[in-house]
Formats: structure tokens, C-alpha cells, sequence
């Protein structure tokens, strides 16, 4: 943060545009702040609203060389913008330096990524030493379709603001679809449900929007990050995700693609098509994985059905799609998330979670499905 | 020949990273000294707390990295102090 620790004393603030850079279109540059807008308040109670004639609190502008402020640009290339830190008057305001190229996406200077960055000023994060964060000060040209914040301009942002209000929407939606949900969830919510469930070289992965508590043998209280910490280019509210041990590889699903990744790093040549592995063109997305170590199958699970795979052919098997209430007696049919332990299935279907033995082909135990974080 | 464009070049290192320091690290405006000063106490401390911030290498010295990235666009504000 800035010296002083300056934030606004209102969680509603309002924006005006008040002039437009000739490089791009009116509704481009409307686009780019309100997606910037909208970093800062997915991750904090803060809501935005537009003006279009007098004062508001963040004021938006363009401007060349010398405009009024005492920091005069300086032309194409070096400073591209700035903004002040929360306050009245002139404060809280992001100048835009119209010498640069501005595009919306990355063959120039992208106004989306400087105008989230300058806004992070005018919300009262100061820069950051942290390479991978969006207050780093130095411009870079980001994955634009997969850009997320980083860990670190979370905790600064929500050190002045807080978390956003709790989400009370979990239900699954096709990709198309997804709202943006704003809020941190709580490992201990009652309601608490799970996008995807996978194990990752022993420890097993909680999916959940864009986050991810990680469940270690040594540790018994989980962690919790942003997905993007671990992937920084994979997308957040997951569908599905498994591991295939002997690739040591953790295969991730969101709507109709895949991703897989090996630790930290995303496998070249991915995203693939979920279509790639058997499945009918209808299905545009997956609900839930498991991999089924000791016989080498992965089951796909999809609203009441299941296809199961093959490792070993790399193949669809025959005979599937299958009713999971057939097989799998006692489970919900709709499975949020899956993953084997111990030699039981366990599936989750919103708050519930269901212990399954495949040998005995019955439910063992239901419980919450935050049971495994120290709930 | 050689010898005066390879001056040449080190006065606008030297001016960039001037300007870079007194822009975004509250170094003294101050021309002459700083080129007087380029292996001085201050002016080190100053190169060391720019390389710290943005990650580089901390050596003091203009080297080729740190000139690469200063002289890379940016965001306006300081990064260490604030708007005077």
C-alpha cells in the first residue's frame, strides 16, 4: 500500500471516462475499464459505478506530455500511465498516456491490463516487488484470455477492503455461462460444494472457483491457494480433474477442452478437445473424473451417466455411456467431483459426500463434503 | 571514433538511469553530481534498491540487465515513496 495506508472509506465508488484515445473504439475502451473494474471487485466488497458528467471518485483519462499534474508523459515507450492513490479531488484519478499504441490485445500496449493495474493505484495498492503480480510496475504482456491476479495483489487488496461477500451460488453451469462469482470460499460453509477433486503425488487437490486447498499427509491443516499460484494459464471453476499416476500427470476439464499438467508446469500442445477422447459431439462438458488406479480405467462422469476409459488402449471402452445409479447404487446422480483413496471411490454431489467401495458395490459412509479439511 | 560513441553511449545509460531513479526511487535531481557521483555510496545504494525491487540481480552497477529493463515501458508511479 501506499505511505499512510490511503483507501476509500466506501465500498461504492463511482468512474468516469472522461475523454477517449483515438486508437481504438469508444466501446473497446469502455470494455477494457469495466473488465478492470471487475478484476478489483471479484476479490473485495468494492462495487463500481459509471458517471458520465460531473465529479466521481475515479476520474479516467488521456492525455500527452504535459496535462496538468507536474508528472508529464514522456512520448511512446517508458511510463504508459498513472494513477493516485485513494482520496478527494485529483486523487484516485488514472491518466492514460495517449503517445502509446493503445490495443486490446497484446500487438501494442493493452489498455485492459494497464487500466487494471493503474486502477489497483486508485484503490490504494502501491507496486509490488513481485514479478508475477498485476502491481508489478514494469508493463507486461500477459496471457489476455487466461489473466487472473495473482496471490499476491489478493492479500494486498483485501488488506485495505476485505473479502468479497460470500457467494451463495454453486450450482455447476456449462462454460458459456459461467457469471462471475464473486467471493473467497470458506472451507467450514455447511454448503460448502467442490468444482474437482484430484490427487497430485500424494496430496489430494480441492477445487474450488479459482481457488484450491491442498491437502498434504504432513500436514493436516490444508492449504489454501489460487489456482493460478500453481497454473497460471489455467482457467478457474473447473469441471473435472484426475491424475494418472504412472504419466504423473493431472488431467484437467473445463467445458468442451482439457489440460494436463505435470507439477507445476502445463504440457505442451494442450488444450485439447474433450471430443479427442471418445466422447459423443453432444457433450459439451464433464462433471467429474476418477482414476481408478489399480485397473487403469478413468471414469467420466456426465449429469446421470458415466463413460469409463481405458488407460491402457487409451480408449473409450464399449457399452458406455452407463446410469450411475445402476452401478454405482446409493450415489447421487449428479457428481460434482471424484477421486479414489484407500481403495474406495468417494464422490461428491454438493455438500454431501459419498464413501463407495467397489468391491462391495455399495455407499460406506456419507458425510460433508468439506470433511476432509479439518471441518 | 569508437571511443567517443562508446561515451556517448554511457552518457545516455548514465541519463536514463537518472531520470529512472529520480522518477520512481526519490533520487535527487541533481545532473552534474549524479554523473560525478556514479560509484558514489548514494547513488549505489539507490542502483541496489531499483535492482532489489524489480527482481534483478543486485551488483550496483548499470549493468546490461538493468539498463534492458529500465528501459522498458512501465506504470508512471514510484515504486518506492509517493507523489510529492
Amino acid at each position: 500500500t501506499f505511505p499512510g495506508t490511503p483507501k476509500w472509506r466506501k465500498t461504492h465508488l463511482t468512474y468516469r471516462i472522461v475523454n477517449y484515445t483515438p486508437d481504438l473504439p469508444r466501446d473497446a475502451v469502455d470494455s477494457a475499464i469495466e473488465r478492470a473494474l471487475k478484476v478489483w471487485e471479484e476479490v473485495t466488497p468494492l462495487t463500481f459505478s459509471r458517471m458520465y458528467e460531473g465529479e466521481a471518485d475515479i476520474m479516467i483519462s488521456f492525455a500527452v506530455g504535459e496535462h496538468g499534474d507536474f508528472y508529464s508523459f514522456d512520448g511512446p515507450g517508458e511510463s504508459l500511465a498513472h494513477a493516485y492513490p485513494p482520496g478527494p479531488g485529483f486523487y484516485g484519478d488514472v491518466h492514460f498516456d495517449d503517445d502509446e499504441n493503445w490495443t486490446e490485445d497484446a500487438s501494442g500496449t493493452n489498455l485492459f491490463i494497464v487500466a487494471a493495474h493503474e486502477l489497483g493505484h486508485s484503490l490504494g495498492l502501491s507496486h509490488s516487488d513481485n514479478t508475477e503480480a498485476l502491481m508489478y510496475p514494469l508493463y507486461k504482456s500477459t496471457d489476455l484470455v487466461h489473466f487472473r491476479l495473482s496471490q499476491d495483489d489478493v492479500d494486498g487488496i483485501q488488506s485495505l477492503y476485505g473479502p468479497p461477500p460470500a457467494s451463495s451460488d454453486d450450482t455447476q453451469v456449462p462454460m458459456e455461462s459461467v457469471p462471475p462469482r464473486p467471493g473467497t470460499p470458506a472451507k467450514c460453509d455447511p454448503a460448502l460444494s467442490f468444482d474437482a477433486v484430484s490427487t497430485l503425488r500424494g496430496e489430494v487437490l480441492f477445487f474450488k472457483d479459482r481457488y484450491l486447498w491442498r491437502r498434504t499427509q504432513w500436514n493436516l491443516e490444508p492449504e489454501f491457494h489460487l489456482i493460478s499460484t500453481f497454473w497460471p494459464s489455467l482457467p478457474s471453476y473447473l469441471d473435472a480433474a484426475y491424475e494418472v499416476n504412472r504419466k504423473d500427470t493431472v488431467f484437467i476439464f473445463k467445458g468442451n477442452q482439457f489440460w494436463a499438467v505435470r507439477g507445476s508446469e502445463v504440457q505442451a500442445g494442450y488444450p485439447r478437445s474433450i471430443h479427442t477422447l471418445g466422447f459423443p459431439p453432444t457433450i459439451r462438458k464433464i462433471d467429474a473424473a476418477l482414476s481408478d488406479k489399480d485397473k487403469k480405467k478413468t471414469y467420466f462422469f456426465v449429469e446421470d451417466k458415466y463413460w469409463r476409459f481405458d488407460e491402457n488402449c487409451q480408449s473409450m471402452e464399449q457399452g458406455f455411456p452407463r446410469l450411475i445409479a445402476d452401478d454405482f447404487p446409493g450415489v447421487e446422480p449428479k457428481v460434482d467431483a471424484a477421486f479414489q483413496a484407500f481403495g474406495f471411490f468417494y464422490f461428491f454431489s454438493g455438500s454431501s459426500q459419498f464413501e463407495f467401495d467397489p468391491n462391495a458395490r455399495m455407499v460406506t459412509q456419507i458425510s460433508k463434503s468439506n470433511s476432509w479439511l479439518q471441518c | 571514433y569508437t571511443l567517443k560513441r562508446a561515451a556517448k553511449e554511457e552518457d545516455i545509460s548514465m541519463d536514463l538511469a537518472r531520470k529512472y531513479l529520480e522518477n520512481y526511487y526519490n533520487l535527487p535531481k541533481d545532473v552534474k553530481k549524479f554523473v560525478k557521483r556514479k560509484d558514489s555510496g548514494s547513488v549505489v545504494k539507490k542502483i541496489q534498491e531499483m535492482q532489489k525491487f524489480l527482481g534483478l540481480e543486485v551488483t550496483g552497477k548499470l549493468d546490461s540487465d538493468t539498463l534492458d529493463v529500465i528501459s522498458k515501458p512501465r506504470c508512471g508511479v514510484p515504486d518506492v515513496g509517493h507523489f510529492s
